[in-house]
């Protein structure tokens, strides 16, 4: 009997540093543990296997759950918003999130999809006017994808008004979806913080409507501060999906069952790689295979 | 904030005169939280708590200090010298601060090798590094950027451009003209041009990669190779979790690191990750990046960087 005890208890303490290591936060992990605990002696389970199949079984029920919750939420949102605006003049879908994790690879992304797979006729535009060449990234990127691009005139810094111009032009040329890459900013800096408020309101103003996405971008070697940032960008911008990129690597993301369950912010797009067409839909049962591994 | 717990933890303690197993447990249990909550990998913490148990069953109580005050301060002691520091000498004396970074180095040019994740900040870290070098005290230097990330649409325009806004001279090859060009390629050629002019320092970019990437990590390799640098820094999102150990574990078995900037450290995040790197690879935290624009690099210290992770 005592062996049997040692194996469950011995699978419970390698799961907990497995979950922990892929940066599900101990709150989280404490949980979920506290949870399998009380399967194992509901359920009798008696071996590591059926512990891990247990756990994974929990793990995938709560983040599905927690997903369709956050992509209903989402949903009414945006229902609620229309109904007091009417519909907007174009598709638009708005990128933000902190330096560096791949808003410019997956507004590409975005736009190839859009283009080769739904048909649509597809407008970027590159509204960070600080980086150095970042409109040159995204114009590059723009070719390669078959997609047209709007940039910046010479000198206009304001990135309200680089995405104010371009969606003129989408309406008056009749795009579907316009997508905006915007400058990568830290949610601390309350000054961009307030800079991307304004361009949401600008761009809502001139397509008579809520943008259609508002995403967050983060990558997945995050931390526990992804969390974090992301409970300031609802707060501050209310995004309305996440895009978790370079899970090509070997980070396994953890954060995002808290950013789901906690936030509801539902995971929209995954990004798996650095060319055109890495992109892929959320899908929880990979997720949680590749948390476990 | 973990000192604050730590004080509640401890306050309970107040009438022993000695710590025990039974008493501490709750403590180390505070701690292995707040550390993990902070980003530190969780062997890293493991590790850490058990030398912090082993030193406070030996702690002496000394008079007039609590317990809890005297654990406190073993933990953020135990912290400092494991990022390299030393508990006794504070980052606001003036031979902290005024430590020279990089060893001196005869052969010219000295070479600093930059490699990281993508996205990290390695880029923009490379020019921050050029403005530092090349206003050394002792006269101006020469710095040569070399902008051998060839796989990133505009990633050599952007070196380019952030070299022009610090006046300084960038390598590149124009695949234009010359037809498709490998990393490999820039850095050799960056190196006999440095030679042939008599650059100082070569500071090299190079193409953010996954660990698990084998071709880019033996790419790495051989760039090491080819342009020997007596520093190779590893470039990191301070934003990094639990991944930090391994992917500072890939790099450096890879191809040795000397040091690592930590990038974005003007955000909130605990950067626990600077625990985990140091202790993976034994090389130190050089700098921090704490803001995008180029004068925002910022010499690491280790008694900062411990009471920024207890928080
Ligand atoms: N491996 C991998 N790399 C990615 C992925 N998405 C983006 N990247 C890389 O991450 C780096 C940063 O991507 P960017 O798109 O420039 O990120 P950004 O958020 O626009 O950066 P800023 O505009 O500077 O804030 C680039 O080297 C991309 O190729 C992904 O899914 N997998
Ligand atoms: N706030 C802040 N942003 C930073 C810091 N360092 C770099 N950045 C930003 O982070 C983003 C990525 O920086 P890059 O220098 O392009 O990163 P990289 O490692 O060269 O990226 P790849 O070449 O694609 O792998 C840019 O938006 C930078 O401005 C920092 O210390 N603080
Ligand atoms: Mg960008
Ligand atoms: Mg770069």
């Amino acid at each position: 009997n005592m062996g049997r005890l040692d194996q469950v208890d011995q699978a419970m303490k390698e799961i907990e540093n497995v979950l922990l290591g892929a940066d599900l936060g101990v709150g989280v992990v404490d949980r979920l543990i506290q949870d399998l605990r009380r399967d194992v002696a509901q359920k009798r389970l008696r071996s590591g296997v059926q512990v891990r199949a247990s756990l994974a079984a929990s793990l995938l029920s709560l983040l599905t759950q927690a997903q369709t919750e956050a992509e209903k939420r989402v949903q009414a949102e945006r229902i609620s918003a229309e109904r007091m605006s009417g519909s907007p003049a174009c598709e638009v879908l708005l990128l933000v999130g902190t330096n560096g994790h791949g808003k410019t690879t997956s507004a590409a992304k975005l736009a190839y999809r859009l283009r080769t797979q739904d048909k649509k006729k597809v407008l970027l535009v590159a509204a960070d006017t600080f980086r150095a060449a970042a409109v040159e990234q995204l114009a590059e990127w723009a070719r390669r994808a078959g997609v047209d691009i709007a940039v910046p005139l010479e000198n206009q810094k304001n990135a309200a008004s680089v995405a104010f111009d371009a969606l003129k032009r989408a309406t008056d040329e009749r795009y579907d979806v316009v997508i905006i890459d915007t400058s990568g900013r830290l949610h601390t800096n309350e000054n961009l913080m307030d800079e991307m408020k304004k361009l949401r309101r600008v761009v809502e103003r001139q397509v008579q409507g809520p943008v259609t996405e508002c995403l967050l971008v983060l990558d997945a070697p995050s931390g526990r501060n992804a969390v974090t940032a992301a409970r300031q960008w609802l707060k501050d911008v209310q995004v309305s999906g996440l895009v978790l990129t370079k899970l090509d690597g070997t980070a396994r993301a953890g954060f995002v069952v808290s950013v789901v369950q906690e936030l509801g912010i539902p995971v929209k797009f995954v990004g798996v790689g650095e060319t055109l067409n890495d992109l892929r839909d959320f899908d929880p049962v990979a997720y949680i295979d590749g948390l476990l591994l | 904030s973990l000192t604050e717990n730590l004080q509640r933890t401890f306050s309970t303690l107040r009438g022993l005169d000695k710590i025990t197993e039974a008493n501490i447990e709750p403590t180390l249990i505070e701690v292995r939280r707040a550390l993990l909550e902070a980003d530190v990998n969780v062997q890293v913490v493991d590790n850490l708590l058990a030398s912090i148990r082993e030193q406070a069953l030996n702690m002496k109580v000394v008079q007039g200090v609590t317990p809890g005050q005297q654990f406190i301060k073993a933990v953020y002691d135990e912290l400092v010298r494991l990022l390299g520091g030393d508990p006794e000498a504070s980052s606001s004396q003036p031979e902290v601060s005024k430590a020279p970074v990089f060893a001196e180095v005869t052969t010219k040019p000295m070479v600093i090798l930059m490699a990281g994740l993508q996205g990290a900040g390695k880029t923009t870290a490379t020019a921050k590094l050029a403005r530092l070098l090349q206003t050394d005290k002792r006269g101006r230097k020469r710095v040569l950027l070399v902008a051998a990330d060839v796989q990133r649409p505009a990633a050599v325009e952007q070196l380019i451009t952030l070299g022009k806004q610090i006046n300084t001279e960038v390598f590149a090859l124009n695949a234009e003209k010359s037809g498709p060009v490998t990393a490999l390629e820039v850095a050799s050629k960056a190196l006999d041009y440095a030679k042939q002019k008599g650059f100082d320092f070569m500071v090299v970019d190079t193409a953010g990669r996954q660990v698990i990437d084998e071709p880019l990590m033996q790419e790495l390799a051989m760039i090491k190779k080819a342009v020997s640098p007596a520093e190779t820094l590893l470039v990191v999102d301070a934003m990094i979790g639990q991944e930090a150990a391994n992917i500072t574990r890939a790099f450096h078995e890879n191809i040795g690191i000397t040091g690592a900037i930590l990038t974005k450290m003007d955000g909130d995040t605990r950067g626990g990750a600077a625990l985990s790197i140091k202790q993976v690879s034994g090389a130190p935290i050089k700098f921090i990046g704490v803001g995008e624009k180029l004068d925002k690099l910022e010499k690491f210290y280790p008694d900062r960087m411990a009471s920024r992770i207890l928080g």
